[in-house]
């Protein structure tokens, strides 16, 4: 299956 | 000294209860060219940003710079006191530990007062660049809306993949399936219900169901919604008002 990933992953201040 | 007016308590109230339900503590910013708040839910998966430009307000004057750390669940409660065509003033001085709201019903001579005590929020605002998308998509929100709420009684995720020519949007659970497509066009008579797609590159992006559920809460405030995807970003859900927006900024799911 698929993991939810997170802001972070994206966006560092997160 | 902060003065906001709107015209109607309404607006007000749909721009809440657009993101009340996925984060609780917001801090509103509120500047010389309109208020901005920013908040991430518990989860850290999704984004929510929004700004009230000065043109959303009847009259609006900020000489300073404040920052109102609410509760969303409290400030629901004062403002369901107020009735929908009620003016709303929102009130604070230079350093406030409360904001007053004011509902006036013009008619009527009826004002209602409400204060609300304000918190010391800890969030870093984050500063947003343009990100660059793959696919942008316009579509009506009660449309949208229903899509989601459709497919997410079947699967926690819901799919959606774009192509050139259509749209899909797929639940596979374990119930059963489902799937949605649509085409782009182009409604003369009227504009709002028409679909519009710019596609650079095809995607197919997995999204947690309800997370899509919270967005979809957005939709009592645009006719319209704002999809943007990229399979290097995440997708940013934007519902416009008459000046600024509630843009919903969601992390997808990824391959382990």
């Amino acid at each position: 299956g698929k993991k939810q990933a997170t802001l972070a992953r994206f966006f560092s201040a997160v | 000294m902060l003065e906001a007016k709107f015209e109607e308590a309404s607006l007000f109230k749909r721009i809440i209860d657009g993101f009340k339900d996925c984060v609780q503590l917001v801090n509103f910013q509120c500047k010389e060219d309109g208020i901005i708040a920013q908040a991430v839910d518990d989860s850290r998966v999704l984004l929510v940003s929004l700004e009230i430009g000065i043109e959303a307000f009847q009259n609006y004057r900020c000489d300073h710079p404040v920052t109102l750390g609410i509760d969303l669940t409290s400030l629901s409660k004062i403002l369901r006191c107020g009735n929908n065509s009620d003016t709303l003033t929102l009130i604070a001085d230079d350093t406030p530990d409360t904001v007053l709201l004011l509902f006036e019903d013009t008619k009527k001579d009826r004002v209602a007062e409400y204060s609300l005590k304000l918190m010391d929020i800890d969030a870093a605002f984050l500063k947003i660049e343009d990100l660059a998308y793959d696919c942008t998509l316009m579509m009506p929100s009660s449309e949208f809306s229903k899509i989601v709420r459709d497919l997410s009684q079947l699967s926690d995720s819901l799919n959606i993949m774009i192509t050139k020519e259509t749209i899909k949007f797929v639940a596979d659970g374990d119930i059963g399936s489902g799937s949605v497509i649509l085409k782009p066009f182009v409604n003369m008579d009227k504009p709002e219900d028409s679909i519009k797609l710019e596609m650079d590159q095809p995607v197919d992006l997995t999204f947690g169901s309800k997370y899509l559920l919270d967005i979809v809460k957005g939709s009592a405030l645009a006719e319209k919604v704002g999809i943007r995807l990229s399979s290097e970003a995440p997708a940013l859900f934007q519902f416009d008002l008459k000046s600024g927006y509630l843009q919903f900024f969601l992390a997808p799911k990824f391959n382990d």
